[in-house]
This record gives structure tokens, sequence and C-alpha cells, in this order.
């Protein structure tokens, strides 16, 4: 089962 | 004070075309030096969306103090139908505004269209997108990637993107079945557009939502082609060049769970 990722876990807060 | 006037009102109506569907409200930063630049996140927070309309990018641009314009999108996209493609289109603010002018001037004929749209505070964070680097990058035709992204979302949710050196593959698995696209590089000398480049320094099978993919290509009306970065486990990047500047698209994959 695929499960769909956010992009917060990549980038950081400015 | 801005004033910014695109030789063509087609240029802004493609671009806000393209991100209306992923992001409602967003925040136009304008300066001298960039011109206007945008970073936007849709409410999932798996596709951010950078624009970058440098000052080249208008016939006449200056931006005396760098100034935020928080604009509604789909009201915006509400004005630009009112002008035509060809039409010069100028945006005017003021100083500290509470509105944005929007002209449009035909050509030809001596006709001056000219419309306010209210702007708002628009409280969004803003995210660090370093520079990476990537495992591979992918120049194509954009109709050809906008084809498969369209055609393989009526046969699956997901579209899986697997670049080896010789070949980039597409692949959608869905209930009736599966399918498959191989493109291999090629460069055509009469036609460079329509050249495949395929740069990789690392294999890379990734697997993104349809979904997004097809809010992505909606921006193939601004560029016969597209550039797409992949890096192993990280989001993709999709880049559409302006006259000057880009639009970007980054993308968040799916995994295995």
């Amino acid at each position: 089962k695929l499960k769909q990722s956010s992009l917060n876990s990549f980038f950081k807060k400015a | 004070m801005l004033e910014g006037k695109f030789d063509q009102a087609s240029l802004l109506k493609k671009i806000i075309d393209s991100i209306r569907d992923s992001v409602k409200l967003c925040n136009f930063n304008c300066s001298q030096n960039d011109g206007i630049t945008v970073q936007a996140i849709d409410d999932s927070r798996v596709l951010l969306i950078a624009l970058k309309m440098d000052p080249g990018c208008f016939q006449e641009f200056r931006c005396d103090r760098d100034m935020v314009l928080g604009l509604d999108l789909e009201s915006l996209g509400k004005i630009l139908k009112q002008g035509n493609n060809e039409d010069y289109l100028t945006l005017i603010a003021e100083d500290n505004p509470d509105s944005l002018l929007i002209v449009f001037e035909d050509k030809k004929k001596d006709r001056i269209s000219e419309f306010s749209l209210k702007l708002m505070d628009i409280d969004s964070d803003v995210l660090t997108i370093d520079d990476m680097d990537n495992d591979c990058s992918i120049t194509m035709p954009s109709a050809d990637f906008s084809k498969i992204a369209r055609d393989f979302k009526t046969m699956s949710e997901s579209l899986q993107i697997i670049v080896t050196k010789e070949s980039v593959k597409f692949k959608a698995e869905g209930q009736i079945g599966s399918g498959s696209v191989i493109f291999k590089p090629h460069t055509d000398l009469d036609n460079p557009d329509e050249s495949i480049k395929i740069d990789m320094n690392q294999p890379v099978n990734l697997t993104f939502g349809a979904k997004y993919l097809n809010d992505i290509v909606k921006a193939s009306t601004l560029s016969s082609t597209i550039t797409i970065k992949l890096t192993d486990k990280a989001p993709a990047l999709f880049e559409f060049k302006l006259p000057s500047g880009y639009l970007r698209y980054y993308l968040a994959p799916k995994f295995e769970d």
C-alpha cells in the first residue's frame, strides 16, 4: 500500500 | 509603487491558470531586482509552487519599494478573463496598497479596461528549499509528459517514474491492468524542443500522485519543454521555463507503507 508523504518532512520552515 | 506591464495578457493568464487549482490564496512578493516571486503550498502540503517572474517577463517593470500583494487567485482569474490574450496587461499598486489595479489595453483599438482587485492579508509559512543535488534530470517535450499524466490518471491514482541511463519509464498500475511508456534519449536538431535529454548519476524509481501531476501539467501551455529533477526518497522538481524566470512545482513522493 502506498502512502503519500508530506513536504513538511523534507523542507524546513523559513 | 509597482508598475509591471506585460506585452501579452496571455502570459499572466496562463500562469494563474496553471496554479489556481492547486492554491487559492497566495502572496505575490514584488521587488525591483527579482520582479514578482511567489511561493505557495497546497492545503494537503504535498505540492509546492515556486514562481519567479523576472523583470524580463515584463515590457516595463518598476517597483520602488518591496511589497507583498495578497491575492485570491480565483478572483484574479475572474478579472483576467475580462481581457484579451493579445492585450497589454499592466499591474499597478501604490505603496502599502489595499487593492491592485489591473489595466488591459487593446493594441489596435483605443480600448482601455481597468479593474481593481481587493488585496488580502495572507498568513502563509514559507519553506526553505536548498539547491539539491539531484540523482536524475530529464528534459522532454511538455506535451508528451502532459499526455502521459492525463492518460495514466484514468488508469491509476499513482504514476511511477523509473530512470536508468538508457531510458525513462512512466508506469501505472490500476484495477483494469497496467501500462507503461518508455522514452529513450534523443536529439532533434531541427526541433531542439522535441529532444529528450536524460542526465543520470544514480537510477531512480519514484511514485507520485496522479492527481497532482495533472495539476502540474496545466503549465504545459507556458513552455514547450519540461525539466524533471528526481532524487531518491525526496520531492521531485518539475520546472517550466518562462520568457525570463520559471514556474516550478515540488511534489512529495508516495512511499510503500
